[in-house]
């Protein structure tokens, strides 16, 4: 494959081999190296320290920079496994990884429930999912009265939260996306599919053999 | 659709911000 060696690519904070993280993934070797020309695409654009802080991320997301938004922030704070603040590589190629077209089922779902559980209780409670509510008011030109958005709720959590405690678990969680299958179109990205098509240059700066991708 | 017809997380989930795709756009 490539033969133009990197500049400091193992300089990167977090970097891992590609080898490795392709067998912790779905991705091939070749998807993970074109995936680190994006990383370093969203990682260069506010400060070029070869991570990627919420800023960046966020920037990436909403091509402005000043935009704050809970959802993105909640992303990002999820693909941040170690809680460092800012994503590494590895960090980045993991939390895509469940993204894939290929991914299973099982993962799209629980990190689905983990996106909407915003203060990690293990439960996604009427309140917070209020907040996510307003949240995507805030940013649309949408507007909902009070009553309509306690309607919504009402409804949602009659469908969802079938033993009526009050929060939905993740085994309500569960059911409730298998009858709702359109809640997990965010959970799957299909550029994830032709990211070397999209990446091309990977090829230029791959460090691995072919044989071994 | 109307939002009264739709559940709460079939809204929450038209958030640009859960809009992962925006990632690969240059």
């Amino acid at each position: 494959m490539g033969c133009v060696p990197s500049k400091g690519r193992r300089q990167f904070p977090g970097y891992e081999d590609p080898v490795f993280l392709a067998a912790q993934t779905t991705f091939s070797v070749s998807e993970v190296e074109a995936l680190f020309e994006l990383f370093k695409s969203i990682g260069s654009s506010v400060i070029d320290e070869g991570i990627i802080n919420k800023e960046e991320f966020v920037l990436a997301l909403f091509k402005n920079r000043k935009k704050e938004n809970l959802f993105a922030s909640r992303i990002f704070d999820l693909f941040d496994v170690k809680h460092k603040g800012v994503l590494d590589f590895g960090d980045f190629v993991r939390a895509l990884h469940i993204f894939h077209p290929s991914a299973p089922l099982e993962d799209k779902i629980v990190f689905s429930f983990k996106l909407y559980d915003l203060d990690n209780t293990g439960f996604i409670e009427r309140q917070e999912v209020k907040l996510m509510l307003l949240a995507l008011l805030g940013e649309s030109e949408m507007k909902l009265a009070d009553e309509t958005i306690e309607a919504i709720l009402d409804k949602t959590f009659l469908e969802a939260d079938t033993n009526q405690d009050g929060k939905i678990d993740l085994s309500e969680w569960h059911s409730f996306v298998l009858k709702n299958p359109s809640l997990l179109r965010i959970m799957t990205l299909p550029y994830l599919r032709d990211i070397t098509t999209a990446f091309p240059s990977f090829v230029f700066y791959s460090e691995v053999d072919e044989a071994a991708a | 659709a109307a939002p009264l017809t739709m559940n709460a997380f079939e809204l929450i989930s038209k958030s640009q911000g859960l809009n992962l795709s925006s990632l690969f756009e240059k």
